[in-house]
């Protein structure tokens, strides 16, 4: 990618990971649509054989031979027979039956993790920059499990068993089904399985927000990970015949529109269908739009294909407005003509003037790339949001991550677009989603690995959460975009990663599989749900009182339920937490905070003495909470410093 | 009723039958048999899960889900790349 490496500190690299040295030696598989291995972004150059403890394998297919494959990119593999079996053999004209990506989505996310250095990358003339992925010197290893029609749990289920044997550090995986229960979810179930491993599972956390409850891959041992903006952006300004201006981003590149004012249409008026102001193929009449600028609303099919409806119908330029479900969230595209996408407010105030002037005309300014984009990050509209729908006691999703208009490596199958007729073939592109972010926090983790070796893959998520931020250097909370408010943890978890702090956290919450085993037990699993997430026979303790809130989870969600209010009106809630020692010896105190005075947290003890590595110490919370309206939430955080290292944890309560 | 659909099947490590010699996939394959004559296994799995996929009518499913060994018998999922 270019600019995230400099956004999240990356470019010091070299004197914040001294330790990662053995980052060649940490191998990251991923889970998407495969891998374009001419992508410069395998470049091996410099990179010894691959480590002695890999066992994967480069697998030949349609289009792939064995010899793709080389020290970067040391594994290939691909799963189709869950996918043929649904929906019969692979259309090869279509689609290459071998690890190779037709789609550019895995080449994205690949390249994201561990792509090595390429100068003078960029989309078109955007974004340039020298691309490289979070963790530059590590290995790859794609293994194709989504096809045209999907991704089937049969077949990740067998990805997921070829990556452990393989011997896989991290595992990237930016796909996600419904919410289903954990003993449900394939994804849920492997993971189990590679964690258990000591592997790294690492999920996007989905593009179902802003709305509430929206979450996937929510399991307490996955990581899950929301999408936030850089501070880079691509202004393409959209100046009316009332001399009004409004701002918009794009990346189209190409002939531009004639230095004059041109017609100006709303698609919803250039149309016979009742839709037409969504631009969807055929809706158009070519005599209404003929030589104008079409003004189309966000939604239904995909803003790519609104321009390439709008150019085949005869359109010169489109200006793309978001709708509620969007807000001011500006995701910038390719597209095939001039066009640009504005925020919801601008939308509707345009819209206004096309609707209501009689002879209605506008412009497009293109203005390239822009750095130093503030406030940044903000939480993505898309990013989806808490509660966690299937265990609201666990605070979910963990940590939020750039995912909003990255660029990074692209198949050479497709353009940029993804669409058909979009015949340009480009080395990188610039897309958006929580599949984005994740893969940052993929490769963040193989350099955490490679720094820290022996960190269980908890101990790794705890140091990317508690040394998260959540607010700007003007300590101002970071933004939502979807509200323009600040966010909440349901929106940004722990807050941004910040690889820089997360390699000297001071303090770990750990967790062994048996810590996740007795969490199934606190959901009351029965014995055959449990065998099936941990393939382990035996049962829960009875003698034991399991507990979702005392899982060491580096977060807090303390949920109140209406009848289990106290004498006082109050409800008195417990969690207690260890802490494992990964810096010098220290005194670490804790401060508390709460943003609602009805809710009250005590610690005890408030003062805690590390003297040795790996010393564990415990403590626990009483949390205090008075009645409120169901469906309030209340949010707060509980640190632990020494003056030096800070031990970030989000406390959000729910009514 | 007829029709299949792909399923994951789920079984239980430790209750193989002795006359299977610990050989899991020979088990899982005659199990299968039982409901099914000619259903072929897609994938067998040892790490991520104990068990198998293959493709069943729901009546099937429901059959070989009463198996001994067998924990549960549980429909693909489809994913979609966020």
């Amino acid at each position: 990618t270019t600019r995230t490496p400099e956004f999240l500190g990356l470019d010091q690299k070299s004197n914040l990971f001294p330790q990662s040295d053995g980052e060649s030696d940490v191998v990251i598989g991923v889970l998407d649509t495969g891998v374009w291995p001419e992508s410069k972004s395998f470049d091996d150059t410099g990179m010894g054989p691959a480590p002695s403890a890999w066992n994967g394998a480069c697998e030949a297919g349609t289009n792939f031979t064995v010899s793709n494959c080389n020290r970067k990119l040391i594994g290939a593999r691909f799963f189709a027979k869950g996918y043929e079996a649904t929906l019969g053999p692979i259309d090869e004209t279509k689609e290459s039956r071998s690890p190779r990506d037709d789609d550019g989505h895995g080449t994205h996310t690949s390249t994201t993790t561990g792509g090595s250095v390429v100068a003078g990358a960029n989309l078109l003339g955007y974004a340039p920059g020298s691309a490289r992925g979070m963790a530059s010197r590590a290995r790859i290893a794609v293994y194709k499990v989504c096809w045209i029609g999907g991704c089937f749990s049969s077949d990740i289920l067998a990805a997921m068993e070829k990556a452990i044997t393989d011997n896989v550090n991290v595992l990237s995986l930016s796909l996600g089904g419904g919410t289903a229960d954990y003993y449900r979810d394939s994804v849920a179930i492997g993971a189990f399985a590679a964690m258990e491993k000591g592997i790294l599972v690492s999920c996007s956390a989905g593009n179902a927000g802003p709305t509430s409850y929206s979450l996937s891959n929510v399991s307490p041992w996955i990581t899950t990970v929301g999408a936030g903006t850089l501070d880079r952006d691509f202004p393409a300004y959209v100046s009316l015949g009332n001399g009004r201006n409004y701002s918009g981003v794009s990346l189209y590149k190409g002939p531009t529109l004639p230095d004059k004012m041109l017609p100006f249409v709303y698609a919803g008026n250039a149309s016979n269908s009742t839709s037409g102001a969504l631009c969807m193929p055929g809706t158009l009449l070519p005599d209404k739009v003929k030589g104008k600028i079409v003004l189309c609303d966000r939604g239904v099919n995909a803003r790519v294909q609104k321009g390439s409806v709008v150019k085949e119908a005869g359109g010169v330029g489109m200006v793309l407005t978001n709708t509620a479900a969007n807000g001011e969230e500006l995701v910038a595209d390719a597209h095939m003509l001039p066009a640009t996408t504005v925020g919801q407010k601008e939308g509707d105030e345009i819209r206004k003037y096309v609707i209501s002037d009689s002879a209605p005309t506008a412009g497009i300014l293109f203005q390239g790339t822009k750095l130093g984009i503030q406030p940044s990050p903000v939480v993505a509209s898309f990013s989806s949001r808490g509660p966690n729908t299937i265990t609201p006691e666990i605070l979910k999703p963990d940590i939020i991550a750039p995912g909003v208009n990255i660029l990074a490596g692209w198949s050479g199958a497709v353009g940029p677009t993804g669409l058909p007729d979009d015949t340009r073939r480009v080395e990188f592109n610039i897309i958006s989603g929580t599949s984005m972010s994740c893969p940052h926090v993929s490769g963040l983790a193989a350099l955490l690995k490679a720094a820290r070796p022996e960190w269980s893959p908890a101990a790794i998520r705890s140091a990317l959460m508690t040394t998260a931020y959540t607010a700007y250097k003007n300590g101002k909370i970071i933004e939502d975009l979807a509200t323009g408010k600040p966010s909440t943890p349901f929106d940004h978890g722990a807050g941004h990663v910040d690889p820089v702090s997360a390699v000297n956290p001071g303090l770990v919450y750990d967790l062994t599989a048996d810590d996740y085993f007795d969490f199934l037990c606190a959901l009351n699993y029965t014995p055959a749900q449990i065998q099936v997430v941990t393939k382990r026979n035996t049962t829960c303790d009875t003698t034991k009182s399991y507990s979702i809130g005392n899982l060491n989870y580096p977060s807090f969600a303390v949920v109140v339920s209406s009848d289990s209010t106290g004498k006082t009106g109050s409800t008195v809630v417990k969690h207690t937490r260890t802490l494992t020692n990964v810096g010098p010896a220290s005194t670490y105190k804790v401060t508390t905070f709460s943003d609602s005075k009805g809710v009250q947290m005590s610690v005890v003890p408030n003062t805690l003495t590390f003297s040795k590595v790996n010393e564990k110490q415990s403590y626990t919370v009483t949390f205090t909470v008075g009645d409120m309206a169901a469906g309030s939430n209340a949010f707060g955080r509980i640190e632990w410093s020494d003056g030096k290292y800070v031990v970030g944890s989000p406390v959000a309560v729910s009514w | 009723s007829a029709e299949k659909q792909t399923y994951i099947v789920h079984m239980s490590h430790h209750h193989i039958p002795p006359s299977f010699n610990q050989d899991h996939t020979h088990w899982f394959d005659s199990s299968l048999k039982s409901v099914s004559p000619s259903a072929e296994m897609i994938y067998t799995y040892q790490n991520v899960i104990h068990g198998f996929s293959t493709r069943l009518t729901a009546q099937e499913a429901e059959s070989l889900e009463t198996l001994p060994g067998i924990i549960s018998v549980l429909p693909e999922l489809k994913y979609e790349l966020h």
